[in-house]
């Protein structure tokens, strides 16, 4: 791991005689690759390094018994510091219902949080509908429409438009005395200025207390542009990273944090409806250095 | 890049964020870079002709084409992690084959996933293709034997099969694909013509796990590639290409039925190229 790796360098290093200033470089490249090889974006991964190289000599840990440790905990801490604070919550507004749109990339997996989220609520005790605002991917209303029936949780889908079935089940919602409808979106890409107009419409006419970027956690460098472009032209208020039951790094995590400030507040951790847990820093950091 | 004036440390630099972002990995990266170094380039369109020809000899004696057996049935398993294009691949596949003169049928294999049988079903009206379905929750194994049976009987010579998406690292479901392969082989007395693993291209240095495990649970025959009319440039496909040797046969360029192409290495380097 990591720090083997960074105690065999320092070992090599002292070999050769005292620790210098430069030694510090050698270590800061075995971080740097497995920082990238985690999918961690290439400059939030240089940002990142210079932070831990300007640390590393305040803290003279080429001086240190064990600079290997010291420079793993100032990369930690550094880590921490971008993936966020205290473990985030759903913030319901002050509206019933209140309102959140999950919206994202192509596949990323939003109509399965969607239903992930609808359970997580109802075990808050509140009552949830689900709103299938996807009208272009075929089978998305019937594939939101089995999920709810598995946790008894009422999927509205009546109308034409996304605007229309929102518009639709708010009347829904309020007339069932529910707390929050949760709206899964059709898949976009940040490159399709009308795809990305129509949700910007969205949420300028409902004014959702959540708008939540489900992003696939497998995602590459591109994790960036999506984030940006997202964050650019919605309130996005947090992130959702999908996927992470498999054995990637997650880098994307880190970018996404780093560039748009927004909480991560859940990870998806499964294809089950309970498979949804809350999104922890510290445990999401040692992920990333695998 | 490309119109910096001379090769420098910063053209260099330059360069290696570029490519990393393109998700081509450190290891590529490098090599590719102390290449230019060694060669000693001097021009800017030099440096391009290199790094294209660099990236073209990967492709070497890569066959894309597809394994069909004439006077056979021939069956095509689409295999990969959640959400990466396989059932619409399949749809399209589905309607590229039909537009060369093949008698194409389907297999709705995803007997898991919340509505993943009237999604390939509406798939396949749409491309007007049979499809041959169970009740939500069958064994794959049999849905494929009923769609072989049915390609005998309707006179079909390619079978798409769709399969559940499924994380690599459960192997519980590497060993549902397995069953799958078996039962092709035991039903047919040969097996699966193309095993493809449908590769999403906005995602990162996992995928060459993804092939690995993959390929160590079935021969995989070819990937197909997708989601490229996004801003990712697929770079990591350069690496699974090189490492495991597996050509690229497709690619898919949006949603719609014709976005789908058979993989031109030319054309995928030259928009590859930063
Ligand atoms: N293993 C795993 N699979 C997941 C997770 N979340 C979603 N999936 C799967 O990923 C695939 C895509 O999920 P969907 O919910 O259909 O994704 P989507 O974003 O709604 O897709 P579009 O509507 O087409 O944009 C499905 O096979 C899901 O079961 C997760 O956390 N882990
Ligand atoms: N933009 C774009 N979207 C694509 C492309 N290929 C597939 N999609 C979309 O990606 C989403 C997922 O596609 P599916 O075909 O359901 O993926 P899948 O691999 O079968 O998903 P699971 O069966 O749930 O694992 C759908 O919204 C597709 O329309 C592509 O080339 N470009
Ligand atoms: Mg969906
Ligand atoms: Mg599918």
């Amino acid at each position: 791991n990591l720090t083997g790796r960074l105690q065999d360098i320092f070992r090599r290093l002292r070999g050769k005689g005292r620790l210098s200033e430069k030694d510090i470089e050698e270590a800061l490249r075995e971080i740097r690759q497995a920082l990238l090889e985690a999918d961690a974006h290439y400059k939030v991964v240089k940002e990142l390094l210079n932070n831990v190289k300007a640390k590393a000599l305040q803290e003279e840990v080429f001086r240190s018994v064990t600079p290997a440790e010291q420079i793993i905990k100032i990369l930690y801490y550094e880590l921490i510091n971008i993936l966020g604070g205290d473990r985030s919550n759903i913030n319901l507004g002050v509206r019933k219902p209140g309102i959140i749109f999950l919206v994202g990339l192509q596949g990323s997996g939003k109509t399965t949080t969607a239903a992930k989220l609808a359970y997580r609520l109802l075990q808050e005790q509140r009552r949830v509908v689900l709103v299938g605002a996807d009208t272009f991917r075929p089978a998305a209303g019937k594939q939101l429409k089995v999920l709810g029936e598995k946790i008894k949780v009422p999927v509205y889908l009546e109308g034409k438009t996304p605007q229309e079935i929102i518009e639709g089940a708010i009347k829904f919602s309020q007339e069932k005395l529910a707390d929050v409808m949760i709206v899964d979106t059709t898949g976009r890409l940040h490159i399709d200025d009308e795809m990305m107009k129509e949700l910007e419409d969205l949420s300028k006419r409902f004014e959702p207390s959540e708008i939540l970027l489900v992003v696939d956690g497998m995602t590459g460098q591109d994790a960036v542009n999506i984030a940006e472009k997202f964050n650019e032209i919605l309130p996005i208020t947090g992130v959702i990273l999908t996927k992470l039951d498999g054995d990637a790094r997650g880098g994307a995590a880190l970018s996404i944090k780093a560039v748009t400030g927004k909480p991560i507040k859940f990870i998806g951790v499964g294809e089950k409806i309970e498979d949804l847990e809350y999104f922890y820093p510290d445990r999401f950091a040692s992920r990333i250095l695998g | 890049i490309f119109s910096f004036s001379k090769i420098d440390d910063d053209l260099l630099d330059e360069l290696e964020m570029e490519l990393i972002q393109s998700d081509l990995g450190l290891e590529l990266t490098n090599q590719l870079i102390n290449e230019i170094k060694r060669q000693k380039i001097t021009s800017t369109s030099e440096l391009r002709d290199f790094m294209f020809n660099f990236f073209l000899s990967i492709f070497n004696g890569m066959n894309s084409q597809l394994n069909i057996i004439p006077e056979k049935i021939n069956v095509f398993i689409y295999l990969g992690v959640n959400g990466t294009g396989k059932t619409s691949a399949v749809g399209k596949m589905a309607y590229y084959l039909k537009n060369m003169g093949y008698s194409p049928i389907i297999a709705a294999g995803d007997t898991f996933r919340a509505a993943a049988i009237d999604q390939i079903k509406l798939w396949g009206e749409r491309v007007g293709v049979d499809v041959i379905a169970q009740k939500e929750g069958a064994d794959p194994a049999s849905v494929v034997y009923n769609a072989i049976e049915a390609a005998k009987a309707r006179n079909k010579n390619i079978l798409l099969v769709d399969t559940a998406g499924r994380m690599h690292t459960k192997s519980n479901l590497l060993e549902e694909l397995k069953k799958i392969e078996r039962v092709v082989e035991k039903t047919l007395g040969y097996k699966a013509s193309e095993n493809l693993i449908v590769v999403d291209a906005t995602l990162g240095q996992n995928v060459i796990k993804q092939v690995e495990t993959f390929r160590n649970a079935v021969d995989l025959t070819g990937v197909i590639l997708t989601k490229l009319d996004g801003t990712a440039k697929g770079g990591v496909i350069f690496n699974i290409v090189k490492t495991f040797k597996i050509p690229v046969k497709f690619v898919s360029i949006g949603e719609d039925k014709d976005d789908f192409e058979p993989f031109d290495p030319k054309e995928f380097i030259e928009s590859f190229l930063p």
